[in-house]
This record gives structure tokens, sequence and C-alpha cells, in this order.
């Protein structure tokens, strides 16, 4: 995977989708 | 049906859209593909009628994505009482434009020496899924916050025993790339995009519980009424 810096940002957004 | 194999792109078997007794003797079956970059309604015409057919001719009605004939039918010789033909009829999506309803459906006529007949079909939405759908990540995480979740679209894929590597790759094929995909408590959480001929940009999750057959994707698009057609189209490129 690509290093752009939104590695971290989809990471959240997965937490976030599973525990919202 | 089969061919898809090749490019990637699945394509559904034909099937029968104007019986020969609502045509004068005239069957047509098809089915439509997407092979490298170009549409096509793959036809078979059989002549189920004691006279020979000759000056064929279609048309299509304005239609929800603007696809009509990028070429004429071009059957180069008369078609004689049980024989059939095979046609691989060119589309281009520059047609004009009109809002139907199912969103996919497309009112056809056809001509021939005997008559005009008419017939309606629906097309499946993968055919018009575009080989630059890749949407840039942080484009992606400021349209997916953008789209407010009371306008998420929300299905369950059932049945469908494949793990989160092989998903990605067979959608992949119909040109529904994976963006990124995240492991959150034991599950894959796939984020996904295409994107359509007329420009509409589909997001999608797709989340997959190990040991569980059953998916759940999510779409969000500027565009709502699209996502039943691409939940469907889902459902068509992960089982077949």
């Amino acid at each position: 995977e690509m290093d752009d810096g939104l590695d971290e940002a989809f990471s959240r957004l997965a937490q976030a989708r599973t525990n919202p | 049906g089969g061919v898809g194999a090749l490019s990637g792109s699945y394509v559904a078997p034909k099937a029968v859209w104007l019986p020969a007794m609502k045509a004068k003797g005239l069957e047509i079956s098809g089915t439509f593909s997407r092979q490298a970059g170009s549409i096509s309604m793959d036809l078979s015409l059989t002549n189920k009628a004691l006279q020979v057919m000759s000056d064929f001719a279609i048309q299509f009605n304005r239609n929800s994505f603007g696809l009509a004939p990028a070429a004429p039918l071009q059957i180069n010789a008369p078609l004689g009482p049980n024989q059939t033909v095979d046609i691989s009829l060119p589309l281009n999506t520059i047609g004009s434009v009109m809002k139907m309803d199912p969103l996919n459906n497309l009112q056809v006529a056809v001509k021939n020496n005997i008559d005009v007949f008419y017939f309606s079909t629906v097309y499946p939405l993968h055919v018009l899924f575009v080989d630059d759908g890749k949407m840039e990540r942080q484009m992606f995480l400021a349209t997916w916050k953008d789209i407010p979740n009371e306008n998420e679209a929300q299905f369950q894929i059932k049945d469908c025993p494949l793990g989160a590597e092989a998903v990605s790759s067979k959608l992949q094929g119909s040109h529904v790339f994976t963006i990124a995909k995240r492991n959150v408590e034991g599950q894959d959480m796939l984020y996904q995009s295409l994107k359509l001929t007329n420009g509409i940009w589909v997001l999608a999750e797709l989340r997959i519980q190990p040991g569980n057959p059953s998916f759940t994707l999510s779409l969000k698009c500027r565009a709502p009424e699209v996502c039943p057609h691409v939940y469907q189209a889902y459902e068509t490129i992960l089982k077949n």
C-alpha cells in the first residue's frame, strides 16, 4: 500500500465504522 | 456465456429478449459485455419463419446512460428459415439521455423485411464501469465524509464463500477497485470505488467477517438511485 500519509485516516475510518 | 473470462468482466449467458411468436418468426436472444473498454450487445438472431429475412436494422430508445449502437446492425446475407446468425453490436454512451424506470431499462426496435418489432431488456450496470474508476485516496476519504450517512445504502451479499483477496481481484476484473483494506476486530473492511461511463462515482465499503459467507456492502453515491443496481452488479460479479 502507498505511504501517502492516508493509511492512518483509513484506519480511523474503519475503526469508526466498526465501533460507531 | 463465458467470453468474459478472457478479459475478466463477467458476461451473462444469452437470454431470449424477443420470442419468435411475438415477432413473426424472428427470435432474438442476447447479452451485454464489456471488453477492452468497449461495450457490446451480443445478439443471436434466429429465423423461425418459413420465409427468408433480410434488411435488418436496430435502434434504441433514449435511455438513462445514453447507450446507443456505435455501428449499424450488419448482417451480410439474408437469413434463411432455421438459420441463426451471431452478431456483436458495438455500443457507445453518447446517445440521448432519458431517465428510465428501472434505471437500466433499454427499449429496442429491430426491423427486417417483414415488420418492425419492439422489446425491452435490462443491462447489468457493470458494463458501464470504466477502467479509470480507481479514486484517489484523499478524494475517497473526503467524498465518503461529505456524503451524509442518511444517503448510505446498505445491502447483504449472502452465500459468498470468498476471502477478501479473492473478492478484491474478482471485482477488479470488472473495474471495481480496492483503494484500502483494513482489518478491525478480525473483520476485513475493503474500501472500493468505481466510476460509471457518465462520470458518476460510487464509493463502497465491503465488510467481510471470517467464517461468515454473508458480506455487508455499504454504498455512497451522489446519485443514490444507482446503488441498488451497483449492488446487483456486485452480486453478479462475485457469484460468477
